[in-house]
């Protein structure tokens, strides 16, 4: 089973077209394995985005020097899945 | 329920398959349970039926859900809605008069393999579990393969990525299975496609930022709905056509619905907003569950008055 150990989700706040077209060295990058949950669009909302622990760095740099504005909305992924998947071992053992 | 289904909580494929047949057997002058099909992997493909005029092909209502199978709240909420109907069907009149004129189908998981594989291998899945031959990568995005300006914008010809379209239209057998139902059963009026996360009520067009003929009218829909929703915890809702909402979006089921005739089709991108994205705590299933069915219910008063 995959795991996401310190993995997080980072939503970048894309305001123009110009920082559009920045994000979208980011989109194109494979070797940083990023997954988008909210892909960017045209319509100046969100872009949320899964950072592998591994890349972390490489996009806070690369977020920072294009003067993208960006924050953390999930710390850890992997303790987030923990818990949900307690809760559903727990509760299958209800139903049993 | 009677096998004490605990519909705050996320389930497995069987489970959900399980109670399924239970709302069918505790309830079976309402509903059925229709194999229409099967996955990649050859798991079946279950609807609910709940019509009162049983062998008579009404004008029916198409309730679609867990397409993107990590969007685990959409199969939640619609295994819900399934145990909402029969439970309030008779006492509360709304519900009563929709099934009264219509038929309701419903699919919880539209995307079965998908499903299995976020429970067992990577919870982030998105797509089917199709081989795309020559390529490492599996799957393709079940809400770019349907025949409505498929593989245009806003999908990939990478079977890497995401949003691939797949090889063809309705090459993922999991969307042939529905079409073909849906095609042959030639009377619905309604389909809607429960996703995650944003709060989202859209209508076509994904394809095109050309508005569709209906557009008027379904925006209006779609803000009494949104308002309806609302109303109970204040969750709010933006509404729009997909293209100019979210993003361009060819080969959506929701088109294809809409340019096949199906007038009343929509898009709810069910909670958060991104405080937990595609992880929405298990205890927010219920609340998410019963606002979304006052959203629901909306539309479907609306089909059953304005039937064409």
């Amino acid at each position: 089973r995959e795991k996401f150990f310190g993995d997080q989700v980072f939503r970048i706040n894309v305001r123009n077209g110009d920082e559009s077209s920045k994000l979208s060295q980011l989109v194109n990058s494979d070797n940083l394995k990023l997954n988008f949950w909210k892909s960017p669009s045209t319509f100046s909302r969100p872009v949320d985005v899964l950072v592998p622990s591994v890349s972390l760095q490489s996009v806070r740099s690369f977020l920072k020097s294009q003067g993208l504005e960006y924050s953390v909305t999930i710390e850890d992924l992997q303790a987030l899945l923990d818990n949900e998947d307690e809760e559903m071992q727990h509760n299958e053992g209800q139903e049993r | 329920s009677s096998n004490n289904f605990n519909y705050g909580a996320y389930h497995s494929l069987e489970a959900i398959y399980r109670e399924m047949d239970s709302i069918a057997r505790d309830f079976p002058a309402l509903v059925s349970r229709v194999k229409i099909g099967h996955s990649f992997e050859n798991r079946p493909m279950y609807v609910l039926k709940f019509s009162t005029a049983e062998g008579r092909r009404r004008p029916a209502i198409w309730l679609n859900a867990g397409i993107h199978s990590r969007e685990w709240i959409s199969q939640a909420t619609a295994i819900w809605t399934a145990r909402k109907i029969v439970s309030d069907y008779g006492k509360d009149p709304a519900l009563t008069s929709i099934l009264e004129k219509m038929d309701i189908f419903l699919l919880p998981v539209a995307n079965p393999d998908g499903y299995v594989y976020t429970q067992t291998q990577n919870r982030l899945w998105r797509k089917t579990r199709s081989l795309n031959p020559g390529s490492a990568c599996v799957g393709a995005d079940p809400n770019r393969n349907w025949n409505a300006s498929f593989a245009g914008e806003g999908a990939s010809d990478n079977p890497c990525s995401e949003i691939y379209h797949g090889p063809h239209a309705n090459s993922e057998v999991e969307v042939k299975s529905v079409v073909d139902f849906i095609q042959g059963h030639r009377n619905f009026k309604c389909f809607i496609d429960l996703h995650s996360y944003s709060q989202l009520l859209m209508y076509p067009y994904g394809y095109t930022i050309k508005k569709a003929p209906d557009a008027d009218e379904l925006d209006e829909v779609a803000r009494r709905a949104a308002k309806a929703l609302a109303s109970l915890s204040g969750t709010t809702y933006q509404v729009g056509p997909t293209c100019t909402t979210v993003y361009p979006a060819s080969g959506s089921s929701v088109d294809w619905a809409y340019d096949n005739g199906i007038k009343y089709a929509f898009t709810f991108e069910l909670r958060d907003t991104g405080h937990y994205g595609f992880l929405l705590p298990a205890n927010q299933i219920i609340p998410t569950a019963e606002e979304t069915w006052l959203g629901l219910k909306t539309i479907m008063e609306h089909v059953r008055d304005n039937l064409y």
